[in-house]
């Protein structure tokens, strides 16, 4: 297949990894597998700076603006935003549950400190997804050693700050093997 | 090693800067 190497422009800033965005969407009825799972997503560009990281984003839909079961996912360059990649297998992530009308502006606000590198976590980030569900909205940020809980603490720490969460939201940490045995995540 | 890092600020100011400085 073939591979276009995504850099920089002139006078751009750089960022410390290239990301790749992703869609997904789901269609509620069916029983989630990994198989449909991956039929169902797509990528839809690579950036490594921020004018490139802006130029997308500000064609994207505001994710608080989709209906049904969609998933908008920002991952390293390389990192498949599934359970079974390389960079994921022996990880898991942080989930946010959110109220309606919240997620456009807390998924802006994780994917610039993941962008910006603000969680201070060496290699550990994976990337992150914002769920849209019928209740509620949802927000993860997945790591790749889910059984090294400095740095998970670390992360859950910085997400307080940069997000600011209002004081009552619940934050559960969840490994993506037990994800794989329950065969839900949400 | 050194590692890039950027705060929200300034992301949200090469938002608004159409031509990269």
């Amino acid at each position: 297949s073939k591979y276009k190497v995504v850099v920089p422009g002139t006078g751009e800033h750089p960022l410390q990894y290239n990301y790749t965005f992703w869609y997904s969407r789901r269609i509620p009825s069916r029983p989630a597998s990994s198989q449909n799972y991956e039929q169902n997503i797509k990528q839809f560009g690579t950036v490594a700076s921020v004018e490139q990281f802006w130029r997308v984003y500000s064609h994207l839909v505001r994710p608080g603006d989709l209906s049904g079961y969609s998933d908008f996912h920002l991952f390293k360059e390389g990192i498949k935003p599934m359970w079974e990649d390389e960079a994921n297998k022996n990880g898991g992530k942080w989930i946010i549950r959110l109220r309606k009308g919240l997620a456009s502006r807390f998924w802006e606000n994780i994917i610039l400190a993941m962008m910006g590198e603000q969680f201070m976590v060496g290699e550990e980030i994976c990337g992150v997804v914002v769920s849209i569900r019928f209740q509620e909205d949802i927000l993860s940020i997945w790591n790749k050693t889910a059984s090294d809980q400095v740095t998970t603490a670390r992360i859950r720490d910085t997400l307080r700050r940069v997000l600011n969460l209002p004081p009552n939201t619940i934050m559960e940490y969840k490994t993506h093997t037990d994800s794989l045995k329950d065969n839900s995540s949400f | 090693g050194t590692r890039i890092i950027y705060d929200r600020k300034f992301l949200m100011e090469c938002r608004n800067s159409p031509v990269a400085k």
